[in-house]
């Protein structure tokens, strides 16, 4: 079972193949490969409602972070995240302006000190799948500390 | 680098990589074992940044990242080839996938007890992180970089947490949420307006929800004690995820049908948790209490 609206059937097919799980070192004991496991979904305990105090720790520390949205998302909406970065009570130190994506724009973003919020125009849950040029490009600036 | 895990070969792979990949395990805890798969970078793999990509659910598979995301190739449909992603993140990084926790795809434990929670999930992420850099030991010095999608919200901050203050040497730089679930209070609120923008509520709606759950010019579509406001949210989500919309890519038909996982059901059953102790007895796939019509 997965969830709604993702179609897994091609990626579970190749990967429950013998030679496929011999050529990736998988035991044949185990069960077969499913996108999600019901055991753990079932019987797993949420403990944080909000991470808020996490970001707050690691960006004290200096190390940076982005935070980015396909905002057509609706399981986890990109406003909902933007409220959380602005939640943070981190001074912004850009406005909020838009990035181009071969010379379209791929959506907006705001830094604020060390954290960087981020949507990516028309994508959904899976932003590398469902845009994957622009998500290349936001990865790229993001790792190399780069310019949107 | 750990010669037993290396892949040299894979079944419907038509092409010749110009990168190397090791498929294995790493030790969490006692007992419990994570599926990693690690590509080098096209690139440079010695100063090119190592990434560490986590899917969420929970107890979703990282390999959706790998297979159909981010990952070097993905699987055609047939369900038997491969075909080269030309937008892959290791164009220029080097990319680790764990399967996380125990328990998810190929990742087990010995004693088969899959019950588990958000700090155990970054206690064992951390270990297999150490018994990946155990195998790997030459990617200590690379810039690290920490990733998590969706219920990876709550999985790449903890993690980075133990990162950041932990004994380990990692050169850790900094990590990335991508549509994550940073807060369940914020993510339901948002989500309200996020529906009457596109155009998914009537205005009747819309004026019920305003009348029932605001206040003062400030709205509470999260926790409120309205039992009115409640049972209008419930009617407000059930459009969102159980009128056939694609809730992940609003724009989008909803392929593979509406299958459901539980654990994403119990995901998004907390979120509806502010609609009060009754929302437990609904079932959600029963969507909105016949006493409210659909405008």
């Amino acid at each position: 079972e997965v969830p709604p609206c993702i179609n897994s059937t091609a990626q579970m097919n190749w990967l429950n193949r013998g030679d496929v799980r011999k050529a990736l070192h998988i035991p044949a004991t185990l069960p077969p490969w499913d996108l999600c496991s019901d055991d753990v979904g079932e019987q797993y305990t949420t403990l944080y409602s909000t991470v808020k105090d996490v970001y707050l720790k690691l960006i004290s520390l200096g190390l940076r972070a982005l935070v980015y949205n396909g905002d057509t998302d609706m399981a986890c909406n990109f406003l909902g995240d933007q409220w959380f970065v602005e939640d943070l009570g981190l001074e912004a130190t850009t406005k909020y302006q838009t990035w181009i994506h071969d010379d379209q724009i791929a959506g907006f973003y705001q830094q604020f000190g060390n954290i960087t919020f981020l949507t990516v125009k028309g994508a959904g849950h899976m932003v590398p799948q469902w845009a994957p040029g622009p998500a290349f490009h936001m990865f790229q600036s993001f790792i190399t500390n780069g310019y949107y | 680098q750990y010669a037993p895990d290396e892949v040299t070969n894979l079944p419907g792979m038509k092409f010749k990589p110009n990168y190397r990949q090791w498929s294995g395990y790493l030790q969490a805890r006692q007992g419990k074992f994570l599926h990693y798969w690690f590509v080098t970078s096209q690139r440079d793999p010695v100063k090119d940044p190592l990434v560490l990509w986590l899917n969420g659910g929970p107890g979703c598979s990282s390999l959706d990242g790998f297979l159909s995301e981010n990952g070097p190739f993905h699987v055609n449909d047939n369900g038997a080839s491969l075909y080269e992603n030309a937008f892959s993140w290791n164009k220029i990084a080097n990319v680790l996938y764990v399967e996380s926790p125990a328990g998810v795809g190929f990742s087990y434990s010995d004693d088969k007890k899959y019950a588990t929670d958000d700090d155990q999930v970054a206690d064992d992420n951390y270990k297999a992180l150490q018994s990946f850099f155990a195998k790997f030991p030459n990617f200590t010095q690379n810039e690290f970089f920490i990733f998590g999608e969706s219920y990876g919200g709550i999985y790449a901050p903890t993690l980075s947490l133990r990162v950041a203050t932990g004994a380990a040497k990692i050169n850790f730089k900094g990590f990335a949420v991508g549509n994550g679930l940073s807060s369940f209070a914020l993510n339901d609120q948002s989500l309200i307006y996020f529906g009457y923008y596109h155009g998914l509520f009537g205005e009747d709606l819309w004026r019920d929800l305003n009348i029932n759950c605001c206040e003062k010019g400030s709205c509470n579509f999260y926790n409120s004690s309205s039992d009115a406001c409640k049972t209008l949210v419930i009617v407000a989500f059930g459009i969102v995820y159980n009128s056939g919309l694609n809730e992940y890519a609003l724009y989008l038909d909803c392929e593979g049908g509406r299958r459901s996982h539980r654990g994403y059901e119990r995901t998004m059953i907390h979120l509806f948790k502010n609609c009060g102790k009754h929302m437990h007895t609904l079932k959600f796939s029963d969507g909105a209490p016949s006493s409210v019509s659909l405008g």
